[in-house]
């Protein structure tokens, strides 16, 4: 058996949309720490991490580890008919084949019920090694994805480079080049509006921009993003949840040939 | 050119 109420379902919403277009179909596990997910995208270059931590929930019962597989496109249509200030509750019994959404409005003089159908799906699950990170960066979500949408109207790929200076996002393709440098800017009214660098040693790495883009669908989850780059490691893109968990996008850098 | 490196060559498999 299986119930988790979801205040804030509105968060489970936006984990939908920032996932959906990276990833197809995918398993849910449900344990005592909590509702989560990894998954790679189909070229295996990506892969996101969610982890919404069972204290976030008013309400967790999950009697056993439980993994549902579900097709991320089909969960967002029926998550879409919650409201933005529905609670959401996700049921499942022991064995079901089905899965389902209670959506209740505020005031309680709505409720409905969604029974989606689940899947068998064999994922492979990465073991992802805690690593040391030359550089941290912790700038303004809104920002980060602006930087990359710009940025693909030039160029495919992107460069990121971190020195003492700032962070630099460069590109380049047919029509020119882009260089966008962001300093470190630490004296802002609002710490959400802050850019930090964290910086060990110079780092510089190219990834795909297209992979980039997708990650910014996170944006609505939170007004901070961190990139954690290493040399030759996969850089770690991520957006914390509230106070519920995360919603972590690694990608592998491009090499030269 | 360059191409995109596999996470499967980063990350070990569970």
């Amino acid at each position: 058996m299986l119930e988790l109420r979801l205040v804030q379902g509105s968060l489970l919403k936006k984990v939908l949309e920032a996932i959906r277009e990276l990833v197809n179909d995918a398993n849910f596990d449900c344990s005592a720490t909590g509702f989560s997910l990894q998954a790679m995208d189909s070229s295996h270059v990506a892969l996101v991490a969610l982890l919404l931590r069972s204290e976030g929930f008013e309400h967790y019962r999950c009697d056993r580890n439980l993994s549902m597989g579900m097709n991320l496109n089909n969960m967002a249509k029926m998550l879409r008919c919650a409201g933005n200030d529905d609670i959401i509750t996700i049921k499942a019994d022991d064995g079901s084949d089905t899965v389902t959404f209670m959506f209740e409005s505020p005031n309680q003089d709505k409720i409905a019920d969604f029974e989606m159908k689940l899947m068998d799906i064999d994922s492979e699950h990465l073991g992802i090694p805690d690593a040391e990170y030359h550089a941290i960066v912790r700038m303004p979500s809104a920002e980060f994805a602006r930087i990359c949408k710009d940025l693909s109207s030039i160029g495919d790929t992107v460069v990121i480079s971190v020195t003492k200076e700032g962070v630099k996002f460069s590109t380049a393709g047919d029509i020119g080049t882009a260089n966008i440098v962001c300093r470190q800017n630490k004296t802002v009214d609002k710490p959400e509006e802050a850019t930090v660098i964290e910086m060990q040693e110079p780092v510089s790495l190219t990834f795909a921009l297209r992979y980039m883009n997708s990650f910014t669908k996170a944006t609505p989850l939170s007004e901070t993003v961190t990139i954690s780059l290493s040399s030759e490691l996969p850089v770690v893109v991520e957006y914390k949840i509230a106070d519920m968990g995360y919603i972590r996008f690694y990608l592998a850098p491009k090499i030269e040939e | 050119t360059s191409k995109q490196q596999k996470l499967s060559s980063f990350f070990s498999h569970k």
